[in-house]
């Protein structure tokens, strides 16, 4: 694993996140549900705890959009490029932005939503990509196992606690 | 050509590795030029670094096992640090 220059994380344990719209490939429902799952995969293994709000500047804002989207990174349309994400911060730090060229699904066929927000949301954390292939900060997209039994490698682990201490349960 | 023999300045594959490179490999605009010229081991450089990160062999060459990897999707942050 590794972490950004200078290792940026959240300095607090209670962090915000907030859905600021939607891709039309999935009921809402849906894409709450993928959000809320992957934030779980890292609340597991962390003292962090996450809760969204509806309105005003979370910590973490997630949206969906096409090529310039407002900061320097424009998406590239369909393929390559799934997602970026910024690490812990203010303002744009630690937001999230999903490419809304990709087909964005719950299966394996499409793009996996909630495989690459557990990844983004990584970066949101402050790891930065791993080069271990098994891992989930690896930055090249596979679906290799079912959402329901997904599983952070040890390296993903290993990379979270050492920002953010092992979870105290 | 210095970096695979099948690839041709102007080729797809040399854009794709190019626009790669530059993207998540913070190529800079002057070792783009290299591609452009005869002695391209900075580029060659680059391409290591890239096989190294992403667990290929570290051939320098832009073969199939690092295209294909090239046309997969990822996520959009470089893996090298700007």
């Amino acid at each position: 694993f590794s972490t950004f220059p200078g290792s940026p994380k959240w300095r607090k344990s209670h962090i915000t996140y907030r859905i600021v719209n939607y891709t039309p490939d999935l009921p809402r429902q849906s894409v709450d549900s993928a959000i809320e799952k992957a934030l779980k995969i890292w609340e597991e293994v962390t003292p962090l705890t996450f809760s969204r709000i509806f309105e005003g500047e979370a910590d973490i804002m997630i949206s969906f959009a096409v090529g310039e989207h407002g900061d320097f990174y424009p998406f590239d349309g369909p393929g390559q490029s799934l997602a970026h994400a910024y690490p812990p911060g203010p303002g744009f730090y630690g937001d999230v932005h999903f490419d809304d060229d990709e087909k964005w699904t719950l299966g394996p066929s499409g793009t996996n939503l909630f495989l690459v927000a557990a990844h983004e949301l990584g970066h949101s954390l402050g790891l930065f990509h791993s080069n271990n292939k098994e891992s989930l900060m690896y930055p090249v997209y596979r679906f290799s196992t079912s959402p329901a039994n997904f599983h952070l490698s040890h390296d993903d682990i290993e990379g979270i606690q050492s920002l953010y201490a092992p979870s105290p349960s | 050509y210095p970096l695979h023999g099948a690839v041709t300045q102007g080729h797809p594959s040399m854009d794709l590795a190019q626009q790669y490179l530059e993207k998540y490999y913070n190529l800079k605009k002057n070792e783009k030029q290299i591609f452009k010229r005869k002695d391209s081991s900075p580029v060659v450089k680059k391409i290591q670094e890239m096989q190294k990160f992403l667990g290929l062999e570290m051939t320098g060459k832009l073969d199939s096992n690092t295209m294909e990897l090239m046309h997969k999707p990822r996520c959009g942050v470089p893996d090298v640090g700007g």
